[in-house]
């Protein structure tokens, strides 16, 4: 069990470091166990350094940094061991354009090669218009809410009205 | 395994029979705020096995019966559907492509009673069937509202825990 | 003392009452000290009914809600007693655009009222099209942050580009 | 008591002097993720007293000095102050439209050092001037990243704690 697990982190790392270097555009990225312990109980210690920066703690990071980093580890996962099913909701509320952009890119290539189903929850319409398909949520009744399919052209009018 | 749809009765805001298609590939599901987005998550976590009403924003779990609107009296039964389809070894058995569907329901005081094919099974039977799909409601694998910075934000052994459940 | 705390509470109430139903476009909320104990270190407690829907625990409230009857209670205390200087850091992210302009309009009134100063960090171009003026933050030289003032094309511009 | 300008060097990422005006009305601050928004965020509670590295994203509290980037070395010295305007009637007395500035200073491995127009003075005299202001660095007047839904999401006495410090 022990060398399943170990094998394990190893493809999500490799993973991990070329994804985040995919979305932050360079810099570097590291994933692993802490040394002293056990691995089967040991915990995961992460560090990032977007490019041109110089590496401090993660937690300096600013809140889209954190995004970015924790979609690639996530991503890193389902690549190293693909489940059925991820639903994201709204993954990208504290990403600038440019990076959901470069999410959204990584989301599409992500379910096409693990084969993982995806729902994603968003309000943006750069999101909305890499998604495969859409649905809208309304209330058009008050405190009830109905399901419906919707394009893309109604999907960015759904948000703007309430 | 693969998931593939989810149904919805008396959960939450869906107080009416609603029915998601969960196809391959990316789906997106938009709304303004309050309209339900998070209820739907919240019914995939339910029917996946959450445990904890707090997990789910309630209080206590007869917080995710219907509670009625300006216009319509609460109910007293919530039902969730997920459609699923093998291959799947066990406990339940599904040659490859073969559908079946797990339910669980809610009677106000009453607690959660769950099915499978409109057969009653406990809910560990459940846990046991979507265990080994990385798939249970805690997982990472379903990342809520508010959560994705505390990939990086937690202790090393917090981020294992998060991680692992979806691997 | 006591007096002046519930003298001060039951202002900031009756703006929060007006301010959640102007938010909300109707709908129905209530702040109270909690029963048992000293005014002086009593609990505040907080029901939220949008319009349309039952009331029931707050936490039941969808993110763009929760934000936004935050925003009302945040808003209501500036009214009661003003203070020289508010930072919002994207308070904004979780709104859907008609509570964006909802909210802005209300920011823009109480700077009006009570004479606070507000700075607002934001990505959202509705947002920036409602301050009064506008500072870039750039990293042209990487790692190093440079502040200049800019225009509101410029402002939509940057968030866009990285 | 009004506060009418910000000057940063060497904090955070804004290692070159900087100075941010804090005029009537609103000021929208806007930028690509991890410009640097926040990080002027967090100058303006680091000056006004915060005394956790925590309140600051850091481990420690020499970790708000300029770290270096791939073209520049690393600092060992940051300094904010905060341009503030009377009337204001103790510790400092200002008379109304009269101004001063505090400054907050760290040395790599020292530790800060406060200055009001150039005078030493203790962190508890910005304390006492700036608390009639309700604008201390714990406050709700200062909504971090983040932050807005705690207000709803606390219990009853976490609640009041934040708001509190708003009034
Ligand atoms: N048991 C219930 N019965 C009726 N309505 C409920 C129930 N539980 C929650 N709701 C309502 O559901 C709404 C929240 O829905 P949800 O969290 O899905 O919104 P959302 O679409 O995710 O919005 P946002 O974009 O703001 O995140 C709340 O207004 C709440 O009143
Ligand atoms: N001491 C330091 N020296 C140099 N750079 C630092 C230091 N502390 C933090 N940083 C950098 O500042 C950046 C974060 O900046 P900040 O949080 O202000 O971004 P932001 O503009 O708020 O972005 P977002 O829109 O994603 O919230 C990080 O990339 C971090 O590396
Ligand atoms: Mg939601
Ligand atoms: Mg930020």
């Amino acid at each position: 069990a022990r060398e399943r697990l170990l094998a394990v982190l190893a493809a999500v790392e490799g993973h991990f470091r070329r994804l985040f270097v995919q979305l932050f555009g360079g810099g570097r990225a590291h994933l692993r166990l802490a040394e002293s312990d056990d691995p089967l109980t040991a915990g995961l210690e992460l560090e990032a350094q977007p490019p041109g920066k110089r590496l401090a703690h993660v937690s300096l990071l600013s809140g889209g940094e954190k995004s970015l980093a924790g979609l690639a580890l996530l991503m890193a996962f389902f690549l190293a061991r693909p489940a059925p099913l991820c639903v994201l909701d709204e993954v990208d509320a504290a990403l600038d354009d440019a990076n959901v952009d470069r999410f959204t890119a990584l989301l599409a290539e992500t379910a096409r090669v693990s084969g993982t189903r995806f729902l994603v929850v968003t309000h943006h319409p750069l999101t909305m218009a890499r998604m495969d398909r859409l649905y809208g949520v309304t209330m058009a009744e008050r405190g009830v809410s109905k399901l419906v399919s919707v394009e893309l052209a109604e999907a960015v009018e759904l948000r703007a009205t309430a | 395994v693969q998931l593939t749809r989810l149904r919805l009765r008396g959960f939450k805001s869906f107080c009416d029979p609603t029915e998601l298609e969960i196809a391959p590939g990316t789906t997106g599901i938009v709304g303004p705020n309050g309209c339900g987005k998070s209820n739907l998550v919240d019914a995939l976590r339910w029917v996946m096995g959450e445990g904890s009403p707090k997990g789910l924003r309630g209080a206590e779990m007869d917080d995710v019966i219907f509670a009625g609107s300006a216009a319509r009296p609460p109910l007293d039964v919530a039902e969730v559907a997920l459609g699923v389809q093998g291959p799947v070894e066990g406990p339940l058995v599904l040659a490859p492509g073969e559908r079946a569907e797990i339910l669980r329901r809610i009677v106000r005081g009453q607690g959660s009673t769950w099915r499978i094919d409109g057969r009653d099974v406990r809910q560990r039977d459940v846990h046991h069937l979507l265990a080994d799909a990385a798939a249970g409601a805690r997982g990472a694998s379903i990342v809520g509202q508010g959560q994705i910075a505390l990939v990086v934000d937690s202790r090393p052994d917090e981020r294992r825990r998060l991680l692992e459940e979806a691997a």
